[in-house]
């Protein structure tokens, strides 16, 4: 019968794209803003 | 193979420099400063001298770090206390990332800025000398081999490469095209043990992005359609088996993510790819099927197929041909389409329909007699040529135009001639059309309710029932047109479904037809 | 009716090479950028802790109702990711500017005492990410050059 598809961690039901936050095949989570890479402005690269 | 002497110790020694640099406070954020003196070097070294040098240096410093990467996760297995999961890659990475780095400092100033050539042949030659360090790495060290370090350089150097700088963005679809090759040279089939972190790699969020969305012109698609197909034919054979191992499990329940966050985020791209996916997914592989099947434009609303009286050929969209961006009809033998095309004008030479089932044959082998993807061309070939013909007879796809034609003939003589296998290849190719409004599906399910009910055996309207059923019984998703068909056959008493014995074989078989029924009426 | 195929060769040495392959599946920190200050150290915490994200969590109106220290703590130390930019905006909607030169963030204490095109001069708030705390400084010039 196949998967439950709606219990794989996906939010099929969001209004916006999925894709900005798939972290993983292989991971149930989504991405936290924490694990997104991001061009930010140079001047933010304060370390 | 024959190195220069020195040149090995030469690249060690520039590579130590450059990692220093890298981490070094003064190489500014993108390392630009650290890097102009850094190439002072490269030059005194030599190494800038001839192409062949800096072939030999790149695929030196990748072997230094994949050697020094396998070196730490050995160190990591002798004392996990001392070096934990996060601080050998953290280890590991402190060397990767300064070269991928370098990599991406040497594409971007090679050449003057407008020359886009060199650059990409530096891109390219790179990523052809880490595959190749990879492939030899695989194949020599088997279940031995670890894809950490190829996956970090890869990820972190697509990263790097898609900055949001004008001189990479001039590239990128070049750039773009030099990954997806890279990702099509490495994919599952041939290299195996390289599978999860390739399928992390096409997955990996920004490369979706521009592949499927920020590219113009859509022209990521296609690659991108070709890497879920290497996909595929690397699953097949173990779907086709249904036993998965867990690590097939797990690989295939990555699959169906990706193939959601396609589904819910472009469906489109499903939409105008399912046909060639369905040529090489394998027959059994129903819910698969049907997450693509499942996909229609995002701007389209869908009448719930169970609204009573749903008026199907009234529907605005269900008059416009899907696009199909596959060139599905490449499969068929040259002398076959002439045969086919003369036959479906001529209904000539007569020959055409009884040698039907030995061209589609390719052995007498159970379960792969028939040649799949040639039924699935044929079936849609004729099914286009037949909408085209309806057209130009001022008439639109309904039971009563879709009868009494060389296109029908064709696909009545499939349903009666085929074997069980056969058929059920056949009836599938239908099935595969059976999506959301439009001319496709409506007229490929009036064909299939039109077979139905001029069958001369019991056997093909069983048959036909169960290509259907097998399809609705799995869990969601299920394709539009899936629905309304079967829908149509149970409701409309002209195909007297009920009456046949086969409805009633079995208690739970009449129960779930009957909670259909229900929830249709 | 197509009933099981066996697998051949290829297929067995591919099904062994995944086996293999599954002992050390990729980790999520493989596709990130190296975290100097918070690298992913998954530790197990009671179940009762919140063991996904709020909901909402990445939306502007959450960093919003965070405190200004916690703005400071992502932006400081969660740098070249979405979070520090989500903070960066925050801030900047609290009337926070940030000063490229000394890379710290600083807000009005009161009117400028001087405003010209080139510069507003006067008392002001800061946060020092070396003393981890906000301090007023009086007299300052902000020069806008400065201003990101």
């Amino acid at each position: 019968l196949g998967n439950d598809l709606t219990t794989l961690g996906l939010n099929l039901n969001s209004p916006d794209n999925l894709y900005h936050k798939f972290q993983s095949p292989f991971s149930k989570q989504p991405c936290r803003p924490q694990d997104i890479d991001f061009f930010v402005p140079s001047e933010y690269l304060t370390n | 193979y024959d190195d220069p002497p020195g040149l090995n110790e030469k690249t060690e020694y520039l590579l130590r420099e450059w990692v220093n640099i890298y981490h070094s406070p003064t190489s500014g954020r993108d390392s630009t400063r650290g890097f102009s003196t850094f190439v002072q070097q490269m030059h005194q070294q030599g190494i800038l001298r001839t192409d062949d040098l800096i072939t030999r240096f790149f695929r030196l410093c990748t072997e230094l770090c994949v050697d020094l990467t396998y070196r730490l996760l050995q160190e990591s297995n002798i004392s996990p206390s001392l070096l934990n999961p996060t601080l050998v890659r953290a280890k590991c990475f402190h060397t990767l990332d300064a070269f991928v780095r370098l990599i991406t400092l040497l594409v971007k100033h090679s050449g003057d800025a407008a020359n886009s050539v060199t650059k990409i042949n530096l891109l390219n030659k790179v990523l052809g000398i880490v595959v190749g360090v990879l492939q030899q790495d695989h194949d020599q060290r088997q279940t031995e081999f670890h894809q950490m370090p190829y996956h970090r350089i890869f990820i972190m150097l697509f990263y790097e490469l898609n900055a949001p700088e004008h001189v990479l963005e001039s590239i990128n679809f070049q750039t773009l095209t030099a990954f997806t090759n890279t990702y099509h040279i490495l994919r599952p089939t041939k290299v195996p043990g390289f599978s999860f972190a390739w399928l992390e790699l096409i997955s990996y969020r920004s490369f979706i992005s521009r592949m499927l969305l920020q590219t113009p012109q859509q022209k990521g698609w296609p690659m991108y359609a070709q890497l879920l197909i290497d996909l595929f034919k690397f699953l097949g054979p173990f779907l086709r088996n249904v036993e998965l191992t867990k690590p097939m499990q797990v690989l295939y329940r990555g699959t169906l993510r990706l193939l959601l966050v396609l589904l819910h985020d472009f469906p489109e791209f499903l939409c105008d790819y399912h046909y060639g996916f369905c040529d090489v997914i394998p027959a059994n592989c129903i819910q698969l099927r049907n997450l693509i099947l499942s996909a229609f434009p995002r701007n389209m609303r869908l009448p719930d197929p169970f609204t009573p009286n749903l008026k199907v050929d009234m529907l605005q969209e269900i008059n416009s041909a899907p696009r199909i961006l596959t060139n599905f009809v490449a499969v068929m033998p040259a002398n076959f389409r002439k045969d086919l095309d003369s036959y479906l004008k001529t209904r000539a030479p007569v020959t055409f329909l009884s040698d039907l089932r030995g061209n589609l044959q390719l052995s007498n082998e159970p379960g792969m007699k028939y040649n799949v993807a040639l039924i699935n061309s044929l079936v849609l070939y004729v099914g286009t040529q037949a909408i085209q013909y309806i057209y130009s007879k001022g008439g639109t796809p309904s039971m009563s135009t879709i009868t009494h034609s060389s296109h029908m003939d064709i696909f009545q003589n499939l349903s009666v001639d085929l074997d069980t296998e056969g058929r059920y290849l056949f009836l599938n190719a239908i099935a595969n059309q059976l999506r959301y409004p439009n001319s496709h599906t409506h007229y490929f399910s009036c064909t299939l309710l039109y077979l139905f009910a001029e069958a001369n055996q019991e056997a093909i309207q069983e048959q036909i029932t169960r290509v259907l059923l097998e399809r609705l019984i799995v869990n969601r998703p299920h394709p539009w047109g899936l629905l309304i068909t079967f829908i149509e056959l149970i409701k409309n008493p002209n195909f007297k479904f009920w009456n046949h014995e086969f409805v009633h074989c079995a208690p739970e078989i009449s129960k779930l037809f009957e909670s259909v029924a229900r929830s249709c009426m | 009716p197509l009933g099981p195929v066996p697998l051949n060769k290829d297929n067995m040495y591919q099904q062994a090479m995944l086996e293999a392959s599954w002992r050390h599946m990729p980790h999520p920190s493989d596709s990130e950028r190296l975290r100097h200050y918070l690298p992913r150290n998954p530790c197990p915490t009671p179940a009762y802790y919140h063991q996904t994200p709020l909901p909402h969590h990445d939306s502007i109106d959450f960093y919003l109702r965070l405190s200004t220290e916690t703005l400071f703590f992502i932006f400081y130390y969660m740098e070249a990711t979405k979070a520090q930019y989500m903070a960066a905006k925050a801030l900047k909607k609290q009337s926070w500017r940030f000063h490229t030169k000394y890379m710290m963030w600083f807000q009005r204490h009161e009117e400028p005492k001087t405003i010209t095109d080139e510069y507003e001069q006067g008392t002001y708030i800061y946060f020092d990410y070396e003393k981890w705390g906000q301090r007023k400084k009086e007299g300052f010039t902000f020069e806008y050059r400065y201003l990101e």
